[in-house]
C-alpha cells in the first residue's frame, strides 16, 4: 500500500458517498445513468469473486464488501426509491456494445485461461469503459448538476491515482500488471475531456455546460 | 511471471 493507491481508494469511496448524498438530498437520481451504475455492480461482482476463496487483508476485504454493497444500494435507490426521477429515454447507450467486446477481449488477453481469472480480466476491461453511458447521457443533455460533476471528478481521480501507484510499485517491488495498467490508462483517458471542463468551469463556480 | 496472479488491488 502506498499513498497514491490509498488516495485513489479514498477518492473512489468519496465518489460513492457523493453520489448517495446527491440522491438523498435532492430525492432524485436525475442526471445519473442507471446503465453505468448497473455496469459497476457487474464489475464488482466479477472482480471480487475472490472474496470467496482468497484473503488478502482486512482493508481489502472491507473495501470489496463496501463496493459491492454500495453499488447494489445505488441500483436499489435508482430502481425503486427514486424511480420516477430517472428518465430512461436519456439513458440510451447500448451496454451490449461494452459487455460483449470486453468479454471477448478477456477471453483472448488474460493471464490464465481460468474462469475466475477471465472474470477478473473482464471486470478490468469493463470498468475502463463503464462510464460511457454516463458520459453519453451528459453529451445528450449538454449539462450536469454540479454535484454530479463532483461525483465524476472523484471517480476519475480514483483511476488516475492508480497510475502513479503502478509506477511506484514498479520501482519498489518490480511488479507490473500490464492488463490493469493498459486498461487503467484508457479509463483515465476517457475522463480527460470531462476533467478539462470540470477544472475550467465547475471549479471556477460555473455550471457544467458543454458547448452546443 | 504473472502465472498465479494475486490481485491485491481494488
Amino acid at each position: 500500500m502506498n499513498i497514491f493507491r490509498l488516495l485513489g481508494d479514498l477518492a473512489h469511496l468519496a465518489s460513492i458517498f457523493i453520489l448517495v448524498h446527491k440522491m438523498h438530498t435532492t430525492r432524485s437520481c436525475r442526471g445519473i445513468s442507471f446503465k453505468t451504475q448497473a455496469l459497476y455492480v457487474l464489475v464488482f461482482l466479477t472482480r471480487y469473486i475472490d472474496l470467496l476463496y482468497t484473503w488478502i487483508s482486512l482493508y481489502n476485504f472491507v473495501m470489496k464488501v463496501f463496493f459491492i454493497s454500495s453499488s447494489g444500494y445505488i441500483l436499489y435507490l435508482m430502481k425503486y426509491r427514486f424511480r420516477p426521477t430517472h428518465d430512461p429515454s436519456l439513458d440510451t447507450f447500448k451496454v451490449e456494445y461494452l459487455v460483449g467486446p470486453c468479454f471477448v477481449l478477456a477471453l483472448i488477453f488474460n493471464y490464465r485461461f481460468e474462469v475466475t481469472e477471465i472474470l477478473w480480466t473482464f471486470s478490468i476491461y469493463l470498468e475502463a469503459v463503464a462510464i460511457f453511458p454516463q458520459l453519453f447521457m451528459m453529451q445528450r443533455t449538454g449539462e450536469a448538476e454540479t454535484i454530479t460533476t463532483h461525483y465524476l471528478a472523484a471517480l476519475g481521480a480514483y483511476r488516475a491515482l492508480y497510475i502513479p501507484n503502478w509506477i511506484y510499485r514498479y520501482f519498489t517491488e518490480g511488479t507490473v500488471d500490464p492488463i490493469a495498467v493498459v486498461a487503467g490508462i484508457v479509463q483515465t483517458g476517457l475522463y480527460l475531456d470531462f476533467f478539462y471542463v470540470y477544472v475550467t468551469k465547475v471549479l471556477q463556480g460555473q455550471k457544467f455546460e458543454l458547448p452546443a | 511471471d504473472q502465472g498465479n496472479a494475486v490481485h491485491d488491488e481494488l
